[in-house]
């Protein structure tokens, strides 16, 4: 299908040694992308593949909060960026550990896909399996030159139940599908909320529009997060990555 | 003081006649920044001002699906645009209107730049006290084209209780103060939701976080609004201005 016909995998030509790279996006902000994007990230690191975390949300760099770290990268003799790493694991590079955190980045355009290629060719991610990339909202720069620089094996698209998130969501697919990206598939987040109280589930922002709209736009559904208060408490204080691991204990079979 | 050390009303080089232009941003997306630009624009117009609202988030246009509002802008015979008017008053300008809803905006920096000057320059948008513009998320090219090209009287921020929106707040109000636009204020929205069934009052994402915030940074604390299913609702119909009027009409003295 016209979808793949991508150009061979140019990996040499940046360096980035990476089996399969995977974009995490939305179009909308706030519908939880990096959430999604990290929980895929450290799923993936728990059967046993070498993975990357990206945060290429370089105006709005939410990785570090929400998976507890800081600290400035060192630079290698090689001149290479040594990443942050996640329980002494996991490589994670953004744009959060090389600004203070009420410092703005007021790029332009040019500054953006310079920023971007440096995290991809510069950083010692080492030999990995997968490089997960959190993308920033919209469908611009960034996002361009992510597609033009590294063969993409696919993007999961992020959004929540409204209407304008979906709009939204049908743009990056398209996005997508323009630059020759695959489409993974949708996730549908923040539907439904189940009061602790009542026991009773509230459509807060609605629910099941991201299934329906998958299928009209033949795109995988791969599933639904609730609200999920605990999730928010444990990114507000930098501890995504153990709910995420003891979510994951309690859903094993 | 320095804030208000900007360039003298420069309104006459791109030919906008507004008294005031007010920008509504917040950094991160998904806050509530189209919900509350547009309820700020109607209600400035319910106190009898002339009042424009300019979407500025050229890769995820929210207002005309929250105001219900389409169509293809005319050209006039002085080669303006003609904007859309919501209830044959408001004049609504947005990239919404030049696209088909799944269309993609996939522009680099320079194209947003020019686009955003047409809106501002080309737009017939009459004599107006006040125009509304709703940012896009980030501190790009976007929020520097607007305060480069126009003397912008005020920055009203947006926010979610949550750490990463307060994150993002805090860089939008560090972008606003570097090209010299000052802040009118902070509101947090979504704090709290309110069961209808057992009446408990759940802080799903959390509350307080942006008046600790707004004392912090020396800035306007303007309230807060709950998360409001009906207002949701009312968004995914494109009966915003309804909900909002009817929402008023309960709250006015
Ligand atoms: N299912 C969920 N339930 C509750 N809170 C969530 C959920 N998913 C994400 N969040 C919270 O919402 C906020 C935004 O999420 P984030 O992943 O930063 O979104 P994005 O990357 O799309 O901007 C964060 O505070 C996060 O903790
Ligand atoms: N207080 C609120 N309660 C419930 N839903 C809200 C509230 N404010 C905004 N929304 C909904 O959240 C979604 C995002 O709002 P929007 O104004 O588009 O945010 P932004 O412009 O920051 O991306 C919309 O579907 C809107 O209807
Ligand atoms: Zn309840």
């Amino acid at each position: 299908t016209p979808e793949h016909a991508r150009p061979p995998a140019r990996i040499g030509q940046i360096g980035l040694r990476a089996k399969s790279v995977i974009l995490v996006g939305s179009g909308k902000g706030g519908v939880g992308k990096s959430t999604v994007a990290a929980s895929l990230a450290l799923t993936l690191q728990r059967l046993g593949a070498k993975v990357g975390l990206m945060d290429a949300d370089v105006y709005g760099p939410s990785i570090p909060h929400l998976l507890g770290l800081q600290g400035r990268p060192a630079i290698s003799e090689q001149k290479k960026i040594e990443p942050i790493r996640l329980d002494n694991s996991m490589p994670v590079m953004s744009m959060g550990f090389l600004l203070e955190p009420d410092q703005a980045v007021i790029w332009r355009g040019p500054m953006l896909h310079g920023s971007i290629q440096q995290f991809l060719k510069d950083t010692d991610w080492g030999e990995l399996d997968y490089l997960i990339v959190d993308m920033p909202p919209g469908t611009g720069d960034i996002a361009l030159t992510l597609s033009q620089n590294v063969p993409v094996s696919g993007a999961v698209v992020v959004c929540t139940p409204q209407e304008v998130a979906l709009l939204d969501a049908v743009k990056a697919i398209s996005m997508f599908r323009k630059v020759n990206i695959p489409i993974a598939g949708m996730v549908e987040n923040m539907s439904g909320f189940l009061c602790p109280d009542c026991g009773k589930t509230y459509d807060i922002f609605g629910s099941g529009g991201a299934r329906d709209k998958a299928e009209e736009l033949e795109v995988a559904y791969l599933g639904g997060l609730p609200i999920d208060v605990t999730l928010r408490i444990a990114g507000d204080e930098g501890r995504l990555a153990e709910a995420l691991d003891s979510d994951q204990r309690a859903r094993a079979p």
